[in-house]
């Protein structure tokens, strides 16, 4: 889940 | 991190300040929708779940269990507390939940950026955010008359997705391939179930009279 992309937001 | 989206988080924690503090305030919740605080939490929980293993920013990890505590916490005083929970509007709370956690459910299974049960659980807590409102601005409808509290929590919502929008602007025009179009989209929905209440409420203030929606 790490990999590729992040949820950065909330 | 850009001004956009802090703003946009401070309003959404306010907006949830706000009500509970009317809760434990007033001991009443007379005009909150339970429906929406559960679909709220729903959403939050789903979303968050990568708490745990995912460490963005002690920013996010702090505003996640905010998020969560406080929402659950209006949870409770409305399910549990003796008083409050005497106070809850049921008979016009009537807004079915499956008809909005089925869609969304079905919609994340189909649209979804990666096909794992985390992704999929994060995509349909953003489905599900763009829709909970629903049941609260239904419920706002039946009662007509909406007290100044729930009003202003109303518009705190609001507000904290137009600032995200903005935020969004503000990405795509400064971080080069930034794109979230599942999210943009939901959003923009989102945003749009306000504009009714928004007009209503801007013109109760303008003209400084108690809000009241059409029937």
């Amino acid at each position: 889940l790490t990999e590729g992309k992040f949820h950065d937001e909330l | 991190m850009n001004l956009f989206r802090f703003a946009g988080d401070i309003l959404h924690l306010l907006s949830i300040l706000v009500l509970l503090l009317k809760i434990h305030a007033t001991k009443s919740c007379a005009g909150i929708s339970l429906k929406t605080q559960e679909l709220y939490l729903a959403v939050f929980i789903t979303r968050y779940l990568d708490l745990f293993w995912n460490f963005h920013s002690l920013y996010n990890s702090v505003f996640k269990v905010v998020y969560i505590g406080t929402t659950s916490m209006i949870v409770w005083y409305m399910r549990r507390h003796r008083n409050v929970k005497l106070t809850y509007d049921r008979d016009h709370d009537t807004f079915r939940y499956l008809f909005l956690v089925a869609p969304c459910a079905v919609l994340s299974l189909l649209i979804n950026a990666r096909y794992n049960l985390f992704e999929i659980l994060w995509t349909f807590s953003i489905y599900l955010e763009a829709v909970a409102i629903l049941p609260q601005l239904v419920l706002l409808q039946r009662t007509k008359n909406v007290d100044n509290l729930t009003g202003n929590y109303v518009f705190l919502l609001g507000l904290y997705r137009a600032f995200y929008i903005l935020n969004w602007v503000y990405r795509f025009a400064t971080e080069p391939g930034y794109s979230a179009w599942l999210v943009w989209i939901s959003g923009l929905i989102q945003t749009g179930l306000y504009l009714d209440f928004f007009y209503y409420y801007v013109q109760a203030w303008k003209q400084s009279k108690k809000l009241q929606l059409p029937s």
